[in-house]
């Protein structure tokens, strides 16, 4: 203590960000701690489909630009998919 | 655009839509107008129709809805996801949700229910997301949308006629042929040069269509914007670099010219016994083409222009009329030089001559507006 705000709002971050993967671009879900694997292939290449799809920057990482982004009202349908 | 895995689509052209409850948001008949618009954008570009019904299963079942809400895809409050919808099908296919913890608002001062609403019922049709940011079917909202001046984007346009076509040239015989809007390709004319003159113009079914080389612009005075096609995708047997165009409104007829032939089209279909000599309708051989030609439908004749003359046929008696050529120049004041094409719209005749166009008044006889030929074509 006192709480590390900003290691909580990356984490926060990082459960937006592997929300929005796992409803709108097919990353599969898995009890690994996301956090964890964030580095790892499949999400950083989920990350880059994103970015290419939404038209920013691909950098496969969680940008302030995709942070932004991921933030915005959207619609519920998934963008690639089923 | 993309469409959805398995390419779903309604394999009918008349579909219903049912608004099965309200937000309480907006005045009941504020939502009403909402969907009717939302429906109607895409109405416009397809041979879709709709109409609205209060009770039973309609094909488009729209709801508005909170949290968890049957369909295991539970909202999430307000903000982020607005709402959602599913591919045409039966059932909950072709449905359409929206998230009631959202502010929907007729402005943009809140989450503008026209706009979501036109972006899911994209989907109740067929389309899925796409990646251009100018297109309604992008997946994020943009609150900066001008409601005033919204039209889709050709990219939704280009879509949703991937499954369904271009609307009917509103013909009571049925669709036109299911044809792709061709984006512009290298070497096909760009619909705003300034320098862009025309082949052939025709009015077909209170549409309006632009012929140049092997492509044509269709214009409907109720999208903004005008479709671009291939001349060969609906009339197959037609020649590209057509002379002249006509139509016959009486007759439900577009007559199209090249060389010292002519061919008469109904709709999609070419007439059986066509091509035919121009020479009979009464041209004396030495006439090899002609440049323009435009029918009054008040007065029911058609003027062929042919460098700086011109003839006029009687479409009633099915006759040219005794005492022409005449100079085109003593009976159309200002309109001086040969014309490319002609048309006449709204009690007005429009020459069109090289990058220029000429709005002539034929009762007062006399040049009203000097346009640039593409005026018409939202440029």
């Amino acid at each position: 203590y006192p709480v590390d705000r900003a290691a909580e709002d990356k984490d926060s971050n990082m459960d937006l960000l592997q929300q929005y993967l796992e409803n709108y671009y097919d990353l599969a879900k898995d009890v690994t701690q996301f956090v964890r694997r964030r580095h790892s292939g499949p999400v950083v290449k989920k990350v880059r489909e994103m970015q290419k799809f939404l038209g920013l920057e691909v950098t496969g990482k969680l940008d302030p630009d995709t942070l932004a982004m991921i933030r915005k009202p959207r619609c519920g349908v998934p963008d690639v998919g089923q | 655009f993309t469409t959805f895995p398995g390419l779903p689509k309604w394999r009918k052209t008349h579909l219903t839509y049912r608004i099965v409850n309200y937000t309480l948001d907006l005045p009941r008949e504020a939502v009403d107008s909402a969907f009717e618009k939302a429906l109607k954008a895409w109405e416009e570009v397809t041979p879709l129709t709709f109409s609205k019904i209060s009770e039973g299963e309609a094909d488009i079942m729209i709801f508005f809805a909170v949290r968890d809400h049957g369909d295991f895809i539970p909202f999430d409050g307000p903000g982020n996801v607005l709402g959602h919808a599913y591919a045409p099908g039966p059932g909950i296919n072709g449905d359409a949700h929206f998230d009631d913890d959202e502010q929907w608002t007729k402005d943009t001062s809140g989450t503008n229910l026209f706009l979501v609403a036109a972006h899911e019922l994209g989907h109740s049709l067929g389309l899925y997301h796409s990646a251009d940011p100018t297109a309604l079917m992008y997946p994020v909202y943009n609150p900066r949308t001008d409601l005033t001046r919204f039209h889709l984007a050709q990219d939704d346009v280009n879509g949703i006629q991937s499954l369904y076509g271009p609307p009917p040239m509103s013909s009571p015989d049925g669709p036109a042929a299911p044809t792709e809007s061709v984006p512009p390709e290298p070497g096909t004319p760009a619909t705003c040069d300034p320098a862009l003159s025309f082949d052939a113009i025709s009015s077909l079914r209170g549409e309006i269509l632009f012929f140049k080389d092997r492509h044509f612009w269709r214009k409907s005075l109720r999208t903004p914007e005008p479709g671009f096609y291939l001349i060969s995708s609906f009339w197959p047997s037609l020649p590209s670099g057509l002379d002249a165009a006509y139509e016959e409104t009486s007759k439900d007829i577009v007559f199209t010219f090249k060389g010292n032939q002519f061919w008469a089209i109904r709709g999609t279909e070419v007439q059986a016994g066509y091509p035919k000599g121009i020479h009979t309708l009464g041209f004396p051989p030495s006439v090899r083409k002609i440049d323009a030609a435009l029918f009054d439908k008040e007065k029911e004749k058609t003027y062929f222009f042919v460098e700086d003359k011109y003839w006029r046929f009687d479409e009633k008696i099915q006759s040219m009329e005794p005492d022409f050529p005449k100079k085109i120049a003593d009976d159309f004041p200002g309109v001086d030089s040969k014309v490319d094409a002609a048309f006449e719209a709204f009690g007005f005749y429009y020459f069109f001559s090289g990058s220029s166009q000429l709005e002539f008044d034929p009762n007062a006889k006399k040049v009203t507006h000097v346009l640039k030929t593409n005026s018409w074509l939202n440029c």
